[in-house]
């Protein structure tokens, strides 16, 4: 495209110093309550799972009672691995006929040891067990959001009881 | 599963997963 | 040019304009206007898409009008400029019919239907994007894939179509800007007399022009989502000055046309930076019209 010809650019006045100083010259001074709001967007810090200095014993416990408290299942660990809770979650939810649904959502929970009274809960989707429903045929179209409640709840829980 | 710190009473959770052969990190923000 | 453009678009689908790896942000409905924005000015974003954990389903795509339909109704109820801090998203509907404003955007489409479909949806919606919705076929549950806007549908036309480069008919013989009942202000106007324009006529912007109507400036949604953040719904007594004053700092500035310019002008400029739209001025910098991209979009899909 002939960009050379084209007429489109800033519009220097719209520049917030520009403007800044236009109000100046009309007798409104910069002051706290007038001045640029900042909106920098705060870099976002994610963390892998969740953080504890906790015992890990202590920690297992908390999250066990968390699990009772939501209603949740759980299977019995197993001897040789205490870190590792697999929970089932009992979701319902109207389908689109409006009537309730009841989905069983599995989650894997796991303990880390990150270094010397660091440790870190993960939380691990584990798919929805749903008896007779037919195998789950397209492994790239599920819905994280059930599963991002739970785990919001369950981290609601925790916050809250600890 | 990813998480932020709280902030302003309003929790942030997060996982990725694969839709069809692209990736989506779809990002639940909660109030607490 | 045209012809094969729109080919092009009904060639594509939805989900070929998404990233490799991108994300979405989604909102639970229990959150309060004031965690809400906080939310989206901290993520650089001004609409996202609502989930109703309860019913664990999409509830509508929350936009910048909405934010504008809330502060025309606490305008209007200044007693109640404190319910900012616990009014939540699922009572926004309520408050919309109070002041008969449309009501949250609830449109959708499949990330695999057409782009040329999607177009369509983009062009009639509300705030002109539109989500993309999935099934998981299991759980019968929504996926909430992404939310395609005008902007991003315009500039994968502008990356991958050279045909933009044909569109050189001037805007001026194209009909293509909005030249009457436009909205405008001077650096006088009073905020709330400006949001009204927002929330009543549904407009994201309001040209701010001097005396001899030469355009100085313009103020958009987004200036009252930041001023919010700032000050709370108090400060709609302030002027439009002022409240530019308010600003952030990083404000890329006003784009500006003129009514020789072209599409082939407009799509490159999209190509190469963020455009949101344009404000067609002449020679002396007085305002002759608005440019938006739906216009632009309109006219690519319909001519």
């Amino acid at each position: 495209v002939g960009v050379a010809d084209s007429r489109i650019a800033i519009l220097p006045s719209s520049l917030p110093q520009y403007h800044l100083a236009y109000m100046q010259t009309h007798g409104v001074a910069m002051s706290k309550k007038l001045s640029p709001v900042s909106v920098k967007k705060s870099k976002i810090r994610w963390h892998f799972g969740i953080r504890s200095r906790s015992y890990p014993l202590d920690v297992v416990s908390e999250i066990y009672r968390a699990l009772k408290n939501l209603g949740a299942e759980w299977a019995r660990h197993r001897n040789d691995d205490l870190w590792t809770i697999n929970v089932r979650w009992r979701n319902e939810a109207p389908n689109d006929q409006g009537e309730m649904v009841a989905e069983l959502l599995k989650m894997r929970i796991q303990l880390y040891q990150l270094e010397q009274n660091n440790y870190l809960v993960d939380f691990k989707f584990d798919g929805f067990e749903n008896k007779g429903a037919a195998k789950r045929r397209h492994d790239d179209t599920f819905s994280a959001y059930p599963f991002l409640r739970f785990a919001t709840k369950l981290i609601l829980e925790l916050a809250v009881s600890s | 599963l990813a998480t932020t710190s709280i902030r302003h009473n309003v929790l942030a959770v997060a996982s990725v997963s694969r839709y069809s052969s692209k990736y989506v990190t779809q990002i639940l923000y909660t109030p607490l | 040019a045209l012809q094969s453009i729109r080919e092009f678009l009904q060639s594509k689908t939805s989900y070929d304009v998404l990233p490799v790896s991108f994300k979405i942000v989604m909102l639970d409905t229990k959150l309060t206007l004031k965690g809400t924005l906080l939310t989206l000015l901290q993520n650089g974003i001004i609409s996202a898409p609502l989930w109703d954990s309860n019913q664990s389903r999409f509830a509508g795509l929350l936009s910048s009008q909405d934010f504008m339909n809330v502060a025309q109704y606490l305008i209007d109820r200044p007693e109640k400029a404190e319910e900012i801090n616990t009014i939540t998203l699922d009572q926004l509907a309520e408050i919309e019919s109070t002041i008969g404003a449309r009501q949250i955007e609830t449109s959708r489409i499949h990330p695999f239907k057409s782009l040329y479909e999607t177009c369509q949806h983009i062009v009639e919606s509300k705030a002109h994007r539109v989500p993309l919705i999935d099934t998981d076929p299991e759980t019968g549950r929504e996926i909430v894939v992404s939310v395609l806007t005008q902007y991003r549908v315009l500039r994968f036309v502008a990356l991958n179509c050279k045909e933009t480069q044909d569109l050189k008919i001037p805007i001026k013989d194209l009909n293509l800007a909005t030249r009457e009942n436009l909205h405008t202000a001077t650096m006088d106007t009073q905020l709330a007399d400006v949001v009204g324009a927002f929330s009543k006529y549904g407009v994201s912007c309001v040209p701010i022009v001097d005396e001899n109507n030469k355009l100085l400036n313009v103020y958009e949604a987004y200036d009252v989502m930041t001023l919010i953040k700032g000050n709370g719904f108090s400060d709609f007594s302030l002027s439009i000055g002022k409240a530019l004053m308010r600003r952030p700092q990083d404000f890329e500035g006003v784009i500006t046309c003129s009514e020789h310019d072209s599409v082939a002008h407009i799509m490159e400029t999209i190509r190469r930076s963020r455009v949101l739209r344009l404000c067609m001025v002449d020679e002396e910098g007085k305002l002759l019209g608005l440019v938006t991209l739906v216009d632009i979009l309109n006219y690519i899909m319909f001519g």
